[in-house]
Formats: C-alpha cells, sequence, structure tokens
C-alpha cells in the first residue's frame, strides 16, 4: 500500500 | 443577470457528467468571460477545475458576477429531462436563489422550463495558477481511456514512468502484473490519433487508480486529454473544450 497525499499539501487557499 | 444558452444541451449535460461522481457541491462562478467552478472530492485528493468560455455558448450575457452554488446529482436529474439537441438556456438574477434551465426543441415548438434550488456552499478556492512541469503528454483520450481501465484490474495504483521516448504505465497487484508502453507518433491523417511528448526531465508518478477512473470520464468531452506532470507535484489531466477546459488535478501517492 503506497500512502496518499493531499491535494492541500500542494495548493494554497486562495 | 446570467442568460447562457448553450446551441444543444448534450455539451453541458457531458460537461456535467465529466465530474458528476466525483465531487457533489460546486459554485460555479459566472461573469462576463464565462461559467467557472473549482471543486476538490470528499479525499481532498482530486481536484476539478472547469472554465466554459463564452465561445461555447450561442448567447451568452453576464453583466456582473454571479455564483451559482449547485448541487450535481440534483442538477443532473434536470439535465436528464432535456434532449440531447435542444437548445438549452441558463437563467439567473443578480442574486439567485434558484437557476432556471430552458429546453426548447426548435423542431417541434416544446418548451421546457425546470427551477433548479441553489445552495450556499462554502469551499475554499485553492490558488492552481503558475505550477511548472517537467513534462507534458498530449494523447487520444480514448486511449488513456482503455489503459487506465485495463491496468486498473490489476492494482489500486498506476505507475506513470515517462522518458525521452516513451510514456510507461505500470500496474502491480496480487494476481500479477501489467504495462502499456506509448509512444510518440504523428498521425498526419488524424492528428487527434498522435502522440506527443515533451519533456524536460523523467517523471516517475504513481496515481491511485480510482481517482484516475473519474478523470476518465472526462474523455468524451475532447478527442486529446493533454497529461502535465512533475515530480511530487499533483499532476494536471486536462480536457479541451470549443472554448474553455475541464481539468483534474490528482495529488500524487507518495513516493517512498
Amino acid at each position: 500500500q503506497v500512502p496518499q497525499s493531499q491535494i492541500d499539501q500542494f495548493f494554497k487557499e486562495n | 443577470m446570467l442568460e447562457g444558452k448553450f446551441e444543444e444541451a448534450s455539451l453541458f449535460k457531458r460537461i456535467i457528467d465529466s465530474f458528476k461522481d466525483c465531487v457533489q457541491l460546486v459554485n460555479f462562478n459566472c461573469n462576463e468571460h464565462g461559467i467557472a467552478a473549482q471543486a476538490v472530492d470528499d479525499s481532498r485528493v482530486l481536484l476539478v477545475s472547469l472554465s466554459i468560455g463564452t465561445e461555447s455558448f450561442q448567447e451568452f450575457r453576464c453583466d456582473r458576477g454571479v455564483t451559482l452554488g449547485v448541487d450535481l446529482s440534483s442538477l443532473s436529474k434536470i439535465l436528464r429531462c432535456g434532449n440531447n439537441n435542444d437548445n438549452l438556456t441558463l437563467i439567473a438574477d443578480d442574486t439567485p436563489d434558484s437557476v432556471l434551465l430552458l429546453f426548447e426543441d426548435t423542431k417541434k415548438d416544446r418548451i421546457s422550463e425546470y427551477s433548479l434550488k441553489l445552495m450556499d456552499i462554502d469551499a475554499d478556492f485553492l490558488d492552481i495558477e503558475g505550477m511548472e512541469y517537467d513534462t507534458v503528454i498530449t494523447m487520444p483520450s480514448a486511449e488513456f481511456a482503455k489503459v487506465v481501465r485495463d491496468l486498473n484490474q490489476l492494482s489500486d495504483s498506476l505507475n506513470i514512468l515517462v522518458t525521452k521516448d516513451t510514456v510507461k504505465f505500470v500496474a502491480e497487484g496480487d494476481i500479477g502484473s501489467g504495462s502499456v508502453i506509448v509512444k510518440p507518433h504523428t498521425d498526419m491523417d488524424k492528428p487527434q490519433e498522435s502522440v506527443k511528448v515533451e519533456l524536460d526531465k523523467p517523471v516517475d508518478l504513481t496515481f491511485g487508480s480510482k481517482y484516475l477512473l473519474d478523470i476518465i470520464k472526462g474523455a468524451g468531452l475532447s478527442d486529446q486529454i493533454t497529461i502535465k506532470l512533475s515530480a511530487e507535484t499533483p499532476a494536471l489531466f486536462e480536457f479541451s473544450l470549443q472554448s474553455g477546459y475541464l481539468q483534474f488535478f490528482l495529488a500524487p501517492k507518495f513516493n517512498e
């Protein structure tokens, strides 16, 4: 099982 | 006031069908440039970004910015009531609590009108502009969809490796493993069948197959898909519209 990253880690709130 | 008329309801139906299974509540932001939307799926792995430019409409006007908070499952129910080749007009006032969908059968003089209640959706808006990518792949969307569906049978993860001359999709699972190699080529007779790879740096990324299965639902929108990849950042999968796009940003699995 490869752990899944989340989209929020990469994009800042605008 | 918003008034946007699609020559054929099928275009809007196909757009909504392409992402209604991965996100449910979406704010559609309408202004003089068209309609745009951004939403993230519940697991916060997949981000959908939609832009429908004014050229995709037969007629479009929106003097002031209007936000339509829509439950996509409700919208799809209403969209199913219209015929594919009906004209479809979306109408909303400046501070709407509902949006009107007007289907007009131009041959039979039948007009059907539906009102969809809007919702107040509190969604954050992420800054997705200005990403740089190590490689850009353009390939037939149907071919990409087949690769994803085929390799999904073997594993819940799909590994995409891009080198100078090849794009390699790999799945390794309990029952065995599979790989598909796609090489760049130009089809002069059918340009939409061509595969193009622009590469700054080789890429090796792993994605959850279940999200890719959601993404390939956009394949009906465009003959080609553009895939932009960069090490350990979300991949961008893009389907072009006549004017605008449907983009999916997918967070990769950790590279251990």
